[in-house]
């Protein structure tokens, strides 16, 4: 494994988007994956459309029926991903544009961009995350947001923060090895997380969070999605 | 006339807190508001949002305590309380501490020593 890996550096990550004021970071976080996973397969970097899953994706977990899919309401990456394998797949955010509001579903299986193949689940230990991460591109993650409602900067390494409420869905898109942590001395290693909350909040968009601990348990759910080009 | 009996004595969030105005705290509250292009419709939503904002200022030093190698402080959501924060801008459905997905789903494991 690289020490440090940024897909941001390769291209692999479009530009900081803005969910509003709802709660749609679920699919922030699913389009995100897709369309890192179609950069690493096709070297093309497309935008693509969570207003599609706001509007069109009721789909629930499997092992728990209520907890499904519902635009600003909520939902689950995993769920989304098999959403986009019976559907077809995703429009680009140009065809299929974010609103912030749930609306009648408009989606249009000619136009889809971006065919969902499969998805996986990754292991509970972060070198596999790292490695995965560098092998399939960024990685949907959920964690514990309750830091990030204050965070300006810096690598945030909470003493306490929840590893079991996770309520938040972003992107992890890399790592670093040395940011500095004032409480511990010493260089702590971090995740590069995307954030879909515009380039206003934290730094330019990203949050930066110290990795090796499970912090507000990161590691806990972790998928990887497999794409295929639009024929 | 006033009913003895039965008298409020708790905190009500929504309460007047007249104490804030003219102070500091709303002095970055006014700040916070041009820097975020924020506007409450009557007087009162903006004096609960006073009050939310001066909560969120403790809060953000707490964290700062609590996460001394990032920086914390007035951000887009100071005038939201945690419930609203949660409500309006996270989002991943609420799954039991289970990790969601497919049972099986799960990557195999990659070799990463050395």
């Amino acid at each position: 494994l690289p020490e440090d890996f940024d897909w941001r550096e390769k291209g692999g990550v479009t530009e900081v988007k803005n969910q509003g004021a709802c709660g749609s970071c679920w699919a922030f976080s699913t389009t995100g994956a897709a369309e890192g996973a179609h950069f690493v397969s096709t070297g093309k970097l497309l935008s693509l459309s969570e207003q599609q899953l706001v509007d069109c994706d009721q789909a629930c977990d499997p092992k728990d029926k209520k907890a499904c899919d519902n635009g600003c309401g909520g939902g689950l990456m995993t769920n989304a991903y098999e959403y986009l394998m019976e559907a077809g797949g995703l429009e680009e955010e140009r065809s299929y544009p974010y609103t912030g509001k749930r609306g009648h579903c408009k989606f249009d299986p000619e136009k889809v961009a971006v065919r969902v193949l499969n998805f996986t689940t990754i292991p509970l230990d972060e070198n596999q995350i790292a490695a995965n991460l560098v092998r399939h591109g960024p990685l949907a993650v959920g964690l514990n947001a309750v830091f990030m409602q204050t965070y300006i900067g810096g690598v945030s390494c909470p003493l306490i923060c929840s590893k079991r409420n996770v309520n938040h869905g972003v992107l992890l898109v890399g790592y670093g090895s040395k940011g500095f942590s004032i409480l511990r001395l010493s260089n702590k290693p971090y995740w590069i997380i995307k954030n879909s909350w515009g380039k206003k909040w934290g730094e330019n968009g990203y949050y930066k969070l110290c990795r090796g601990h499970d912090i507000c348990g990161i590691n806990s759910m972790v998928s990887a999605v497999a794409t295929q080009v639009s024929s | 006339v006033e009913d003895l009996t039965i008298r409020q004595v708790t905190a009500d969030n929504r309460r007047i807190r007249p104490n804030l105005l003219g102070t500091h705290t709303e002095s970055k509250f006014r700040l916070f508001m041009s820097d975020y292009g924020k506007n409450y419709s009557t007087r009162e939503e903006y004096i609960h949002r006073l009050g939310i904002f001066a909560k969120n200022v403790l809060k953000a030093a707490e964290h700062q305590m609590m996460d001394p190698s990032a920086v914390h402080g007035v951000t887009q959501f100071s005038d939201l309380t945690e419930e609203e924060f949660k409500r309006m801008y996270t989002g991943v459905a609420d799954v039991g501490g289970s990790r969601g997905g497919t049972v099986g789903a799960e990557a195999p494991m990659v070799e990463v020593d050395g």
